[in-house]
């Protein structure tokens, strides 16, 4: 049940952009991206194809990223598929299948051009369309149990192997492999992976664009759930999913947003000591499997310390959580440890709302540089220094043109963030209880508001739920 | 929520992750915004693929068959000013609103509501036993007099919090209701006037609990939603 999308990798939003058109590319046709990728592996010529996402229409090209003077371009019309063995550095099996364009052999000698019979004369390995001898890349036309080899250009050495690396060696995993990134796409019985982005032969939840962090391209061995290693969806309809045999680095990785009083973004690298729910609950101890049975065992999440029954996020949840000693509820998050701020530190202030402030900070708190108040991307502006003349809005300086009562702001160089508020904090400091409390309206009687459409409910339902 | 009963609340919306698993609250301010707490995300920028909100319906975790169930994707999150822990939550598109789904209104800026008003928290969190945890569960408060919750706190309280005053029976606010709404009645509109954050400690009978003050951040939100 292999797709024929298997041979290929798949680039979203991308083009090839070719220099030269020679040979000529064939003309697009209709069909889904499996039928077109069912025509690409038939022709010997083909090596890659564009899909259009709005036409359905596919184009075969004679070409790759690698070929010469091509290259990559994106665009949000079309993605692109090229087939693998054009494009791993590494070997499967014993690379007979290997198009790369390694040129140099283990030993550092550059590779006679399989056309060239000098230095060494050879009429056994001509270059034709069936054999995908090119160039003087490095390829294995007569099943060589050790890969990919070339005639030299040393006239002391006639050939000799390239040293590609196999698949499951080229890149090593650390931990549980959630980062591993290589190109493996069999599982440890050799069966075949099937696609992230198909659902057959095995329907599954891991769609890639709703897991753009987890690497899930093509058929590629990933870990999305932390699971003990990666694994794969299989294309045996009799076995949906099996791990990957991939090397272990040697090292273990840097340890890296290590934090005990507070937890930063999900919390995979909070090391403190919580070990209660918040309603009260005492943590599961994680070398325990009651109340609750479960397969984060320390021993085989060493890079999790699972210690005790301390809150943790071995597997990417939104925060540390914990399996509670609670039989009716298995599983509680941490939110009540203290979020690590994660703000610049400030240096300068400015005082009131910050209206008159004319300091040069340029970065939003979160770093983000300012967009200069004249400019018109990335963002629109609708304050600039021609709405707002008095406003000394300069360069890409925080001001606050509309009185912002939260402080001076800037719009920002961000796509996906209008605007933010910059690194100034107010001269008293933030956070200081006011006794008083001037920036509070005294209580307004109620009939001296009125609201639109808004905060109407069916009380009815309220008692028929009761 | 600890403490409360089953109830309709068609502002208050679950937030759910890219598993499909509920862990957070929020209300529908406008069609397509949704305010909710920091806590409860990653961080400012995070990519909110996959994770969606489900408003119109009273059940954690509906059927399929759930006639005006509405499940809309959050294609961006905008945080507050650093004091407030709130979060705005763009959705891909706006909710259609209808008897299950409806906005909840915004307090005038700086609004303080009175002491003793007696408010409404809502959402799919915790009950620890008290209720079904399978539904939409609300309970109500009565607000606290600023200085009067100072007091209890020895001088900690913020001015961008609100509290509500402990009930010996331990009604509150628990893991999974964070983000949702402390809804009072004001001129006979429900108004979104607190945001829950997380406790240390949920429904204690002994001390406050805190909320946000929405109305300190009401230029934000506009300001926000017109950008």
């Amino acid at each position: 049940h292999r797709s024929p999308l298997n041979d290929f990798q798949r680039l979203r939003a991308t083009k090839l952009l070719a220099a030269s058109t020679d040979p000529p590319p064939l003309q697009p046709e209709q069909g889904s991206a499996e039928h077109c990728a069912q025509r690409c592996a038939a022709s010997l010529a083909c090596r890659a194809f564009h899909r259009d996402r709005q036409s359905q229409l596919c184009q075969l090209l004679p070409w790759t990223q690698h070929s010469p003077h091509v290259q990559l371009q994106k665009n949000i019309h079309y993605d692109l598929y090229q087939k693998k063995d054009y494009l791993r550095d590494c070997i499967m099996a014993d690379g007979s299948s290997y198009r790369g364009t390694r040129a140099m052999t283990e030993k550092g000698l550059h590779c006679q051009h399989w056309r060239a019979t000098t230095p060494h004369d050879h009429s056994r390995f001509l270059p034709s369309p069936r054999n995908g001898l090119e160039e003087n890349y490095c390829r294995n036309p007569d099943q060589d149990k050790r890969g990919p080899w070339c005639y030299t250009t040393d006239p002391n050495v006639r050939h000799q192997s390239c040293g590609i690396k196999k698949c499951e060696d080229a890149v090593c995993m650390t931990c549980n492999g959630e980062e591993y990134r290589g190109a493996m796409d069999h599982t440890e019985s050799g069966t075949e992976c099937q696609r992230w982005d198909l659902q057959h032969p095995h329907k599954h939840p891991y769609h890639p664009n709703k897991y753009p962090d987890k690497g899930l391209d093509d058929n590629y061995c990933r870990n999305p759930d932390s699971s003990e290693r990666p694994w794969c969806y299989t294309t045996d309809l009799g076995r949906e999913r099996e791990y990957c045999r991939i090397r272990r680095c040697k090292k273990r990785p840097p340890r890296h947003n290590i934090t005990t009083g507070c937890f930063r973004g999900k919390g995979e690298g909070y090391r403190g000591q919580v070990n209660v729910t918040m309603s009260g609950i005492p943590c599961q101890r994680w070398d325990s499997q009651t109340p609750h049975q479960h397969h984060f065992v320390p021993e085989k999440y060493p890079c999790k310390d699972l210690q005790e029954n301390y809150c943790r996020n071995p597997d990417g949840s939104e925060a540390p959580w914990c399996f509670t000693t609670c039989p009716t509820v298995r599983i509680a998050f941490c939110f009540h440890i203290r979020r690590c701020p994660d703000e610049l530190s400030t240096q300068e202030c400015y005082h009131g709302h910050g209206e008159r402030y004319r300091g040069h900070v340029s970065k939003t708190r979160k770093g983000i540089t300012c967009q200069p108040w004249a400019a018109q991307a990335p963002h629109v502006p609708q304050i600039s220094p021609v709405t707002h003349p008095e406003a000394h809005l300069e360069e890409n300086y925080c001001r606050n043109p509309d009185n912002d009562s939260h402080g001076p702001w800037c719009y920002t160089m961000d796509p996906r963030t209008p605007f933010d508020y910059c690194a100034i904090k107010p001269c008293c400091a933030v956070g200081q209880v006011l006794v008083a409390w001037p920036q509070l309206t005294a209580t307004l009687p109620a009939d001296a508001i009125a609201f639109e459409q808004c905060g109407q409910r069916d009380e009815r339902l309220q008692w028929k739920l009761r | 929520i600890i403490g409360g009963l089953p109830g309709n609340s068609p502002w208050t919306v679950s937030i759910r992750n890219r598993a499909g698993v509920h862990f957070c609250g929020g209300s529908l301010v406008k069609e397509q915004w949704v305010i909710s707490t920091r806590q409860c995300f990653s961080s400012c920028d995070a990519n909110l693929a996959g994770y969606e909100v489900q408003l119109g319906t009273l059940f954690k975790d509906p059927g399929p068959g759930d006639p005006n169930q509405q499940t809309i994707p959050i294609s961006r999150i905008v945080c507050g000013p650093s004091e407030s822990q709130l979060v705005m939550l763009k959705l891909v598109r706006p909710a259609t609103l209808n008897r299950r789904v409806a906005l909840i209104c915004l307090p005038p800026e700086r609004y303080v509501v009175p002491a003793g008003t007696v408010c409404e928290i809502a959402g799919w969190g915790e009950t620890r036993g008290t209720a079904d945890g399978s539904v939409l569960n609300v309970a109500r408060l009565p607000v606290l007099a600023h200085d009067e919750c100072n007091a209890a706190l020895r001088g900690r309280l913020k001015e961008s919090e609100l509290c509500t005053a402990p009930l010996r029976a331990g009604v509150g606010a628990c893991e999974g209701d964070y983000g949702g709404p402390l809804a009072c009645l004001t001129a006979d509109c429900w108004v979104l006037e607190g945001v829950i954050t997380p406790s240390r400690i949920c429904a204690r009978t002994d001390q406050p609990a805190l909320f946000i003050r929405v109305s300190l951040y009401v230029d934000w939100i506009h300001k926000v939603m017109k950008m």
